[in-house]
């Protein structure tokens, strides 16, 4: 058995972590901490055309969430940028030079999804760290599996130290859990040193 | 890589209005 | 020892303390709560130039934090108000009249911090009463010192109370944990009667 005093350090250490953005690790990739979209390269948005913005019943446009939402910390059912198909590619620049040493996918949790289910989530999926933006082939960091019957955070460790040290890397999805249409991602992080 | 080794060509200009970001000169304060 | 029943009783009280803003209190300063900026009198906001937002190629602006958003309650690395040097000025009105008893400082966890550190934090500090938006000297309410060592989230008591009510209050930071260049405010808030 445990006293009232333990109980409450526990309690309190793990809010103390689920308030340092769950992690208590940097997100090299977040935005509003320095970090950008460079480029989806082929990958296109998934265009609904479902949400009409209108004012004074006027419309002026659809609206879709970009790819910037992958680096911003909301993820809200919808929060998410949607890909055409399973394939996407998502090049990412850091806010700083640094040695990748893992990164975190997030999904929104199944719970929460409207149709619950999440087909939409991505399954294998790759880092590449790349040396400038448009370099094609980068150094492979590390091939995962985001498992859907998971948690909705999942962190993934890179291989073995590339000894190298990047500002940009490139995630690459190649399949997702059966959604025929898009793929969608709520959140990538990097993490390193 | 994508199955057949198909290589992805840069993106198209065309495509939603989106407002990007990007930092030009230092990470933010 | 507890049982699991007091256990989960004590999960679920310091979850919702934490649901509540994680303090439980009201705060005055909060801009959707009623709470805005005034002034920052003679500081000027550290621009960098660095944000640069872009539509189709064609650069528009760049993006800088203003200090309302040292009244919004999103803490995320970079989300932060900047000033030029270590001493700044906020003027605060509250959302209502109130005897000030109590001032939390938030600054992002150093362990989210990108730099490995929080040398940007405000240090010394004071908090003044003001009767009148432009009123140069107001009246003490309290000295503080935010502590680079301490909690994120740190919360300071109002001397003895002044007796005397605000709706504005002046924050002036004297100083901060070694930026040569600008200190940011991520969160200021203001508790009362």
């Amino acid at each position: 058995g445990i006293t009232e005093a333990q109980a409450l350090a526990i309690v309190n250490n793990a809010l103390k972590l689920y308030s340092q953005d769950r992690t208590g690790m940097v997100d090299f990739a977040l935005e509003s901490g320095g970090g950008s979209i460079l480029s989806t390269r082929c990958s296109e948005t998934y265009e609904t055309k479902t949400a009409l913005i209108s004012v004074f019943g006027i419309p002026l446009w659809y609206h879709s969430q970009s790819p910037r939402i992958v680096i911003q910390p909301d993820i809200y059912p919808g929060n998410c940028w949607a890909f055409k198909g399973s394939q996407g590619y998502l090049v990412v620049r850091l806010s700083m030079m640094i040695y990748p040493t893992a990164f975190t996918i997030e999904h929104v949790p199944k719970t929460l999804s409207p149709t619950g289910n999440i087909t939409s989530a991505p399954k294998d999926f790759s880092v590449y760290g790349l040396d400038s933006e448009y370099q094609e082939e980068g150094m492979l960091l590390g091939q995962f599996v985001y498992d859907q019957e998971g948690e909705s955070l999942q962190l993934f460790q890179a291989m073995k130290s590339p000894g190298k040290a990047f500002q940009i890397v490139e995630l690459r999805i190649f399949s997702n859990w059966g959604h025929p249409e898009y793929t969608c991602l709520y959140r990538f992080r990097v993490h390193g040193e | 890589p994508p199955p057949g080794g198909t290589p992805c060509p840069p993106p198209r200009l065309h495509g939603p209005l989106h407002l990007v970001l990007s930092y030009v000169n230092g990470p933010p304060p």
